[in-house]
């Protein structure tokens, strides 16, 4: 219940921008929701000198107000309600409407944390009040705790089958309040405070990542934002010294090989029919890898069981030639910090330079080993899926 | 692609020319890398707060 206040240069406002724009990135600022007039309505006054300064400075942005609002009452002894915070969102939809630059840009809220019952009353009444000035719904999603969750916790088709239901609370809060809004993941991560070390940042931390980065697309989550590329704790995706670790390789396979159209995947297996230790997902493979063409697919896919399981794609795709990439840890231990594509360690080339992602090439009919705990993407060449042409 | 990614990949040929030329002062980076092991752990101590 003490503030500390905090001073944001115009020099970090530029790197960050720089950062983010020479990254090919958007930018989206959070603003400080916590800033209140006497009857609890956001004081815009701060904010105000901030987006003055970044419209002088022509940057392109877009905006978020407030983190966690379901929270402020713990993190900082103030309560402030759903429909108060769509009232804030109103106020800062009309502060950006005098500004030229950002009269169309985007907003993103309410960043609400996990949606349990308070959260998804505070949600609803946001959505109700404020829900026709923002561009896309957000809220955060963890699995679990970073201090007590076990090695088990990340292997459990249980704990990865809860995000599933969460999402679709959401999606049924929203339909009910702004039908058709976009739902994004505004913050996600495996683990919530800070992630477990020594899980979070390993190999092992990619069962929950691309099973999230799967599940969410299936379910029609739009975007998925990841706690985080760099900071303090254990789920970034690079280390402190810039190193890439699992999670971004797992991630940057996901950008090159799978596009944004979702098709319905599903795996059989008589063995495993009450825990299924297979997980599967399929979309339309990326259009902008020269590499591949408009039509084929891309399934990806992880193997949670203690033996390898053999794929047998489905009769209309067996034909084709098909490019594997298997995902193993480097020293064969879940807890890697490195990983291997197809036999080989993953690392820059120097400081600028990715490696080349190679697929290995198997015939028609080869079949498809996904060894244990281990993950692989297949794209089938020449699909030509009518949903993805 | 959202409107945002539309925006960037239309300006990214001319941007990523102006990116290639600048770069963070030594000074800067030796600074924030200075600065960063103290800054995680008050970020994790309030974090675990």
């Amino acid at each position: 219940k003490k503030y500390k206040n905090s001073t944001i240069t115009k020099e970090t406002i530029d790197l960050l921008y720089r950062f983010a724009n020479c990254s090919g990135l958007h930018l989206i600022f959070g603003l400080n929701a916590l800033l209140r007039n006497v009857h609890d309505q956001w004081n815009s006054s701060n904010a105000k000198l901030l987006i003055d300064y970044c419209a002088s400075r022509k940057y392109n942005m877009s905006w978020e107000l407030g983190n966690e609002p379901n929270s402020f009452k713990k993190k900082s002894g103030l309560y402030i309600n759903g429909f108060q915070l769509g009232k804030d969102f109103l106020s800062l939809h009309k502060l950006l409407s005098t500004y030229l630059r950002y009269k169309n840009s985007g907003v993103y809220g309410p960043d609400i944390g996990q949606p349990k019952k308070p959260s998804q009353k505070m949600l609803t009444s946001f959505l109700k009040e404020g829900g026709k000035v923002i561009n896309s719904v957000t809220w955060h999603h963890y699995y679990v705790d970073g201090r007590t969750a076990s090695k088990r916790d990340f292997l459990n088709p249980h704990i990865l089958d809860s995000l599933a239901s969460e999402i679709k609370t959401v999606f049924q809060i929203v339909n009910q309040t702004v039908p058709g809004k976009l739902v994004w993941l505004g913050e996600t991560s495996s683990a919530y405070g800070g992630g477990c070390p020594g899980l979070s940042d390993t190999y092992i931390d990619g069962f929950m990542w691309l099973d999230k980065l799967g599940m969410s697309a299936k379910l029609g989550i739009d975007v998925v934002m990841r706690q985080a590329l760099f900071g303090a704790g254990s789920y970034n995706l690079v280390d402190s010294d810039f190193e890439p670790l699992p999670d971004y390789w797992l991630s940057l396979l996901f950008k090159k090989l799978v596009g944004s159209v979702v098709l319905n995947a599903s795996f059989k297996n008589s063995k495993d029919l009450y825990e299924p230790k297979i997980r599967v997902y399929a979309h339309c493979t990326n259009a902008d890898n020269l590499k591949y063409r408009t039509g084929d697919v891309s399934v990806f896919a992880m193997n949670l069981s203690n033996h390898t399981q053999q794929i047998q794609l489905p009769s209309s795709l067996s034909g084709k030639f098909i490019d594997e990439y298997l995902l193993l840890p480097g020293d064969g231990r879940l807890f890697s910090k490195t990983v291997l594509l197809n036999g080989e360690v993953l690392r820059m080339v120097d400081d600028k330079t990715l490696p080349s992602l190679d697929g290995k090439e198997k015939a028609p009919g080869s079949p498809l080993a996904l060894p244990s705990l281990s993950f692989g993407f297949y794209v089938v060449k020449d699909a030509k899926a009518s949903a993805c042409l | 692609a959202s409107e945002e990614e539309n925006i960037f990949w239309e300006k990214s040929t001319n941007q990523a020319k102006k990116c290639e030329e600048y770069k963070v002062p030594l000074s800067v980076q030796h600074k924030l890398q200075s600065q960063w092991p103290i800054q995680e752990q008050i970020i994790l101590k309030e974090e675990f707060l």
